[in-house]
């Protein structure tokens, strides 16, 4: 059985974990 | 944090789903790519619920997926350089 393969995209708008700050201390 | 099942998901309304797949998915991908972790995580966001909890179970599916993403990202920076070069070279300003 073909597996679908999602097609990804560079577009794709970031996500970050709620509560992640990308500041390092 | 405790593994996603698909029980789990099933249970959480579907905008709460992929917030919750994210979570699960980033600190995964920040191990292996630090700076492209947000980036990464939202590309593979965009595959369907099923194939993501999949992922989750199966790090090796996991892996192949953030080097496709990975190179994709590559491909489309490589793309937008040659673009900017192209501009640059023919005076259009850039965006």
């Amino acid at each position: 059985v073909p597996v679908l393969m999602s097609k990804l995209s560079a577009n794709a708008p970031e996500f970050y974990p709620s509560g992640y700050s990308n500041y390092t201390e | 944090q405790e593994p996603l099942t698909a029980t789990m998901l099933a249970s959480a309304p579907p905008q709460e789903q992929k917030q919750l797949l994210g979570e699960q998915l980033f600190p995964l991908i920040q191990v292996l790519h630090p700076t492209l972790a947000g980036k990464i995580t939202g590309m593979l966001l965009e595959i369907d619920n099923s194939e993501l909890l999949h992922m989750l179970e199966s790090p090796e599916s996991l892996h192949s997926k953030i080097d496709e993403a990975v190179a994709v990202l590559h491909v489309h920076q490589v793309k937008e350089a040659a673009q900017k070069a192209v501009d640059s070279a023919t005076g259009v300003p850039p965006v």
